[in-house]
């Protein structure tokens, strides 16, 4: 079962 | 005040088409660097990050920074009321509501402004740090678009994968599997036909084709992409906009669960 992760997962809020 | 001149406006027309489509609403911040744009698509999935630098304008002029709510759709089909030769100048003030788009014939027998209201949004911006990327791949921007519209027929996920061998995109679906496989091709008559694979590390990634075939809108703006990989990063599509900047598309991976 494949899940895709989200942007925020990698970057953080600036 | 805000007056922007770029003399190629058809740039602009190309940047709104390569970005109107992952995301509705977005705020343009204006600096002394240039005109620039950070947003998510609404599942915060994709991250679309564009940079057009002050230079690259003809008369650019920023008094101080400005940051300008627009809905995309709306932008785009007043800058689809520009010729593709025209002059677009982008005017606002400090503090109004609504933006002007001025569109200038090249041989000035018609100008045209479009004003368009601006709209409060909340941004939430993301820092974004400079990253070594396991692999590099720099191919024709026509290729990758066809790679992504054909793996699209088949399945929903492309996992790209780069080795010694090259680069491969692969996808499986209920009618069959495919695999396309590139190697590196520098011998080529015109640079920006050669596939450059830059591999500092194997790396394999899944990522959702729908996300990758609308970056491909983004085709009409360069001759070539870059496509940047690290097992611990979202990808970054990047396609240059002409010498003044760039449109980069950042992507989070799939994982096996």
């Amino acid at each position: 079962k494949e899940t895709q992760l989200r942007i925020e997962a990698f970057y953080s809020f600036s | 005040m805000l007056e922007l001149r770029l003399v190629q406006g058809s740039l602009l027309k190309k940047v709104l088409e390569s970005i109107k489509d992952l995301v509705n609403d977005a705020n343009f911040d204006c600096s002394s660097t240039g005109f620039s744009l950070q947003a998510m698509d609404s599942s915060h999935v994709a991250l679309v990050s564009l940079l057009l630098r002050s230079e690259g304008f003809e008369h650019y002029r920023c008094d101080r920074n400005l940051s300008m709510g627009m809905n995309l759709g709306n932008m785009s089909k007043m800058l689809k009321c520009a010729g593709n030769d025209d002059i677009i100048t982008i005017k606002a003030d400090d503090g109004g509501d609504t933006v002007t788009f001025m569109f200038e014939s090249p041989t000035q027998d018609k100008i045209a402004d479009f004003e368009m209201k601006l709209m409060d949004i909340d941004s939430e911006h993301l820092g974004i740090p400079d990253a070594e990327y396991h692999s590099i791949v720099r191919m024709p921007s026509s290729e990758f678009q066809r790679i992504c519209k054909d793996l699209s027929t088949i399945g929903d996920t492309v996992v790209i994968s780069v080795t010694k061998e090259g680069v491969k995109f692969s996808t499986a679906g209920d009618i069959g599997t495919a695999n396309i496989v590139l190697r590196q091709n520098t011998t080529v008559d015109k640079p920006e036909d050669a596939i450059v694979i830059e591999m500092n590390e194997p790396v394999s990634l899944s990522f959702a084709l729908r996300y990758m075939n609308s970056f491909t809108k983004a085709t009409p703006l360069s001759d070539t992409v870059t496509i940047s990989l690290s097992s611990e990063l979202p990808v970054v599509v990047e396609y240059k906009v002409a010498e003044m900047g760039y449109i980069r598309y950042y992507l989070a991976p799939k994982i096996e669960e």
